[in-house]
């Protein structure tokens, strides 16, 4: 119990380290366990440092940033046990264009393991995607569904 | 296991009966403020069995069937139906193809069944517990939900991590 | 004193009626005190109806129907009491792009009594602006200002 | 009554001197994530005296101060002045034009200057009083803080409509 939590512990950090780098192009992250000693029952802590800046408190973060970080713990969690279907409602919105399109790229190495549901505003995102269905309320308060569009 | 097909009917803005189709890969789901995307969220939580009517954005469970707009009268009942596609065996179950259904009355009755069967609650979640859907916190993420992610009390994030272990 | 807020209230309630209707094209909302035997120290809630939409629980209004509100609410109290320097940062996050336009249509009419300074990554605002100061981060870590546009 | 210009000093992501000059009207502030704009709120706030280390997201004071980068050494204070261009009189105070400046250094000694002359964080906040600048809660919304205008607990709504008042 204590073993195999350890393990996935591990797992998860590492993922998570590499999901980071990944979306921020560099700089370090990390999930920490409170206490070595009590390890099914102590704090598990989050830190994170961007490329080129010294580790400080996340609270200092940018609210950009910290989306981001959330995004890679995220996906971190999901690279150890993929689900088989994700629903994402807006998550992005604190992203600005740039790690718009770092993070629908970076959504496509999921998409063999997952499949991807996302609500979005942004055009980045939406370029993302295989499919787009548009949500209307041409009658007021009474929403209908079009589909957008197919690609292959 | 993917999702094929969520079936709207009463729930929230929808109350003509709306399918939408779902193929594997990466689906967008875009539209004005306030037109009913976040309501598609709340139906596929609901369907998989929500309990928290603060999860949903409501007061009370009956906030979830079409209430009427200032043209329409109010619905009797909500229902949605997830049709989920099960060809590589993915939940613990005989078919290759599953549905499951929720519905709501405004009496407060209240149905849930698998393939047309009526079952419990129960059956439901334990049919998906082993994918986390849902009950994770992580496979289904509500709109300014991101950042709880970080700032979650560590009794949550141990759970999910124990939960993804 | 009892008088004065009691006047200053309804000022703002009409305000917040005018605002809302104009940012969301029709509709209905209100501050309403939660006993009108107690007016210094009882509740104060918020109702608001988005055109053509049944009045229900501010819970179930959306992301941007729920911004577009609290926006109008701030407009409401500014109009009563105009600040002379007004800063938001990333307020309209939420909203779409016609309800972008919409806000900095808006502002405008306030910038005969208030300054305002906008935080954004919309273009939207940006093009509601009388000028641009870029925030830029070339050496990693340390933040410059450049300004970028500066109309009539 | 407005806000002319902001100087930083040491103050968060902006170890140089940085002048930034307002004009009437509407400013927008843009630039990529994590480049400083809210660190410019921060700094608004910062010299109008704030004292909640929540609000300036920090866990101490000695946050505000530029710690640094990994080629740049973390600098000993950090100082913001706000010229305020007062030709209206809206300000209870002789001048035409105002500065205010505060500073800190990482002994935790800080200082606050009025047209560059030492006084105590009270005349500060005496001064912007009537304006309602800073403490409202209406007049500096904080990133991801707009909805809270909506759900504040009516203690907090009542606060501002008395002073709005
Ligand atoms: N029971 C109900 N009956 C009718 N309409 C409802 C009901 N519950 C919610 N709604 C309406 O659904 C709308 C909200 O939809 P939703 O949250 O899905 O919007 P959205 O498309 O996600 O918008 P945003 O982009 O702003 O997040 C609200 O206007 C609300 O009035
Ligand atoms: N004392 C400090 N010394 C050096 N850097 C700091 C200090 N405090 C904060 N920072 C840095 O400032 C950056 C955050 O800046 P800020 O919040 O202004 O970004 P932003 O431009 O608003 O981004 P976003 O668009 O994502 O909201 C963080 O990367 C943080 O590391
Ligand atoms: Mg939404
Ligand atoms: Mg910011």
């Amino acid at each position: 119990m204590k073993k195999q939590f350890i393990t996935h512990f591990r797992v998860i950090n590492e993922n998570f380290k590499e999901v980071f780098a990944e979306l921020f192009g560099g700089g370090m992250a990390e999930i920490v366990l409170g206490d070595e000693q009590d390890v099914l029952n102590c704090n598990i802590d989050i830190i994170a440092q961007p490329p080129g800046k010294k580790l400080q408190n996340m609270l200092l973060l940018s609210g950009g940033e910290r989306c981001l970080t959330a995004i890679a713990l995220l996906f971190a969690i999901l690279k150890l046990r993929p689900s088989p279907f994700c629903v994402l409602d807006e998550i992005e919105a604190a992203l600005d264009d740039a790690n718009i399109i770092r993070f629908g790229e970076y959504i496509r190495n999921y998409t063999s393991r997952s499949q991807f549901i996302l609500v979005t505003h942004r055009k980045g995102t939406m370029e993302a995607a295989d499919m787009i269905y548009g949500v209307t309320m041409q009658e007021r308060g009474i929403s209908r569904i079009l589909s957008m569009k197919l690609t292959d | 296991m993917y999702l094929k097909k969520l079936e709207l009917q009463g729930f929230k803005s929808f109350p003509e009966k709306t399918v939408i189709e779902f193929h594997e890969g990466v689906t967008a789901i875009v539209g004005p403020n306030g037109s009913g995307k976040s309501n598609i969220t709340d139906a596929i939580r609901w369907v998989l069995g929500e309990q928290s009517v603060k999860t949903l954005r409501g007061s009370k469970m009956e906030d979830v069937i079409f209430t009427g707009t200032q043209s329409r009268r109010a619905m009797g009942f909500a229902e949605v139906t997830m049709v989920i596609d099960n060809t590589d065996g993915r939940l613990p179950v005989e078919y290759s193809e599953i549905s499951v259904s929720r519905r709501l009355y405004r009496s407060g009755d209240s149905e849930y069944l698998i393939n047309k069967t009526v079952c419990r609650l129960k059956d439901v979640q334990t049919m998906f517990m082993d994918t986390g859907i849902g009950r994770d916190g992580y496979s289904i993420v509500s709109q300014g939900k991101v950042d709880e992610i970080l700032s979650h009390k560590s009794e949550d994030r141990r759970k999910v991590f124990e939960e993804a272990s």
